[in-house]
């Protein structure tokens, strides 16, 4: 069976809300090390997938592993029950065909108990390599949506240029053009250790804007706004977001959930036709 | 004129 008790509410609130809108219904494999779940979008354009460690719940039981089947429209309803510094105790009997849910108030006043109905998907798993990629970006999750944002307003893509003197993130469209730089700059590692604010309105001052640019290959890739600005719903559950890139593959998406466990998202790039 | 492309493109199916 598996039994996993987690203080926050909020995080598994988070992690369904900025899933569901790109992926409909998944198996969560779970085994001792933690739980995991990776899916594409209907159009096998993004990825979306997460992990949160055994170690980061509070107490975390997995006797073999499972797969479970829900439908994140079903998961997002009952998790709307759930307030966000609510106590949430996920179980699961072997071969049950239904997940359940324990809410419990911080004070133990109030405990709520939900139930909702496992599916048997036919998950399609995809294999990516680890690898080591041209430019890594980092900057504030509220910054990336901000940017994603305002892109949005003119173009239907965004072109990332990584080079020496920054990154280049531009965009055009019927109405005109626009590009944004950023130079790097290294005081965004600074206030790791700052406010812990979760995202919203920044973090630490100073470095609210700041991006961090790592960078071996100059990189330039093509990829659809509609994708990004789906993946900044993760921006609530981290201060920052880590963007790697090579030419002609996949960027990868990451926001980092405390200590527990990460969001990653896949897009496939546009190129030439 | 650019293309989407998609992901099995460059990661293999499991």
């Amino acid at each position: 069976m598996l039994e996993a008790r987690l203080l926050q509410a909020s995080i598994l609130k988070g992690i369904v809300e900025s899933v569901k809108d790109l992926v409909r219904e998944a198996n969560f494999d779970c085994s001792d090390s933690g739980i995991s779940f990776q899916a594409m979008d209907e159009s096998n354009v993004a990825l979306s997938s997460f992990l949160l460690r055994a170690e980061g719940f509070e107490t975390y039981r997995c006797d073999r592993n499972l797969s479970l089947g829900v439908r994140f429209s079903s998961l997002s309803k009952i998790l709307k029950c759930a307030n966000n510094d609510d106590i949430v105790v996920i179980r699961a009997e072997d071969d049950a065909d239904v997940l359940n849910f324990v809410f419990e108030s911080p004070d133990e006043s109030k405990i709520s108990e939900y139930q909702i109905k496992l599916l048997d998907i036919d998950g399609e798993h995809l294999s990516i390599p680890e690898q080591e990629f041209d430019c890594v970006i980092k900057m504030s999750s509220s910054e990336f949506s901000k940017l994603c944002r305002d892109m949005t307003l003119l173009g239907q893509t965004v072109v990332i240029d990584a080079a020496k003197e920054g990154v280049k993130f531009s965009t055009y469209g019927d109405i005109g053009a626009g590009s944004v730089l950023y130079k790097h700059s290294s005081s965004i590692d600074d206030s790791s250790s700052g406010s812990g604010g979760k995202g919203r309105g920044g973090s630490g001052g100073m470095s609210a804007r700041g991006c961090s640019i790592e960078l071996r290959e100059p990189v330039s890739l093509e990829l659809s706004l509609k994708y990004l600005n789906n993946f900044t719903k993760a921006a609530p559950l981290s201060d920052y977001v880590v963007i790697s890139a090579s030419n002609e593959i996949p960027v990868m998406v990451q926001f980092d959930v405390g200590d527990i466990g990460y969001i990653r998202y896949y897009l496939a790039p546009q190129i030439k036709d | 004129a650019k293309k989407q492309t998609i992901l099995s493109t460059y990661f293999l199916k499991l």
